[in-house]
């Protein structure tokens, strides 16, 4: 399930909520923990001038500039994540055995441009 | 399966969505691991290494609590002091191709740690052998056909006692050949000590009937999964 509520109304680009849930999928029965996860995702803008907070590449400063000044041939920079971490699940397998995995990279910390 | 689903469960590194039958109990190890990290600090938790058991120290992002599929072995003749013989078997072949066993444990269970007055400071001799050999009845071929693995002798019943057994999961998985394991626990005998009277021995066995039942936690790393990530980053 997809509900964004943006904390502060920007449109630069940040980590917007996504919350995962696996009985939303119907995995309820063979999952055993958790129940869901906050996995988000990045959304927003990259504009010239790239400021700090926007975690931006050299490469990005660099685009946004040309795109600034040609706005038709350069599309901004892409607003992507530069942070993210792990998270663990329990589950059932065929046998009944019960598995723990771990998942890297798979919760949005920080978006970067 | 829908095809979002099934591509779903593939970046799970699962083939098929599993369709457990009689769930078990969640081992406490595997509870308290997954409570542990779920806790963690979310600035701290990029930090974490997912391909790492940090509890056990070895690679491996995938814990697995396999339980005994074994059965009791009555072999008709009493056997000299010998409380009980246990076939233990551990279907390994849940594990996908590629993934690496980095660490296997046994876990033999008692329900209590208290002592039975009526075996008070009695010795018990633990073995545990490794089937290599089945005889035609299904029976394990005495001594040939299997190679002693562990042999020590303990005074007091602890909630469980811990194997290492790596290295014959490792061979278990390299050459395809999981016969099981062969575990006996006995009354120490002493030297030369005659076997007590039939009645004698069960009471001396009777802590040992505290014996609840035994485990393998297995680590793995999935080569797919930990390497792929490992080169991006």
């Amino acid at each position: 399930s997809a509900h964004s509520t943006p904390v502060t109304p920007s449109n630069l680009c940040k980590p917007r909520r996504l919350y995962i849930s696996f009985s939303d999928v119907g995995w309820e029965n063979w999952i055993i923990a958790p129940q869901g996860y906050l996995a988000n995702y990045c959304l927003g803008e990259c504009p010239f001038p790239l400021t700090a907070e926007l975690n931006s590449t050299n490469h990005a400063i660099l685009q946004t500039m040309v795109h600034s000044l040609d706005p038709e041939g350069t599309p901004q920079p892409c607003c992507v994540p530069v942070r993210l971490s792990p998270i663990s699940i329990l589950y059932y397998d065929n046998n009944d055995n019960v598995v723990l995995r771990h998942y890297e990279d798979m919760v949005v910390d920080e978006c970067g441009c | 399966l829908s095809l979002q689903e099934s591509l779903l469960l593939k970046s799970l590194g699962l083939s098929t969505k599993p369709n457990p039958k009689s769930p078990v109990p969640v081992p406490s190890v595997l509870w308290r691991i997954f409570q542990k990290r779920k806790m963690l600090p979310s600035t701290d938790k990029d930090l974490v290494d997912a391909c790492r058991v940090e509890e056990f120290n070895v690679p491996g992002n995938i814990i697995r609590v396999f339980t005994d599929q074994g059965h009791f072995i009555h072999d008709g003749q009493p056997q000299r002091l010998l409380c009980l013989q246990k076939r233990l078997y551990f279907n390994l072949s849940v594990l996908e191709e590629g993934e690496r066993l980095t660490m296997a444990q046994l876990e033999i269970k008692f329900s209590h740690n208290s002592y039975h007055t009526s075996s008070q400071g009695q010795v018990f001799e633990l073995r545990l052998y490794q089937t290599s050999q089945m005889s035609l009845r299904g029976m394990p071929s005495h001594e040939h056909g299997r190679k002693l693995l562990v042999e020590q002798s303990f005074a007091q019943l602890h909630k469980s006692l811990l194997f290492n057994l790596s290295g014959v999961a490792k061979d278990w998985r390299t050459y395809s050949r999981n016969l099981g394991l062969i575990l006996e626990i006995s009354v120490s005998g002493g030297d030369g000590a005659s076997a007590p009277e039939h009645g004698g021995l069960q009471s001396l066995c009777t802590s040992i009937d505290s014996f609840l039942d035994t485990s393998l936690l297995v680590v793995t790393l999935s080569q797919k999964q930990c390497k792929a990530s490992r080169m991006r980053r």
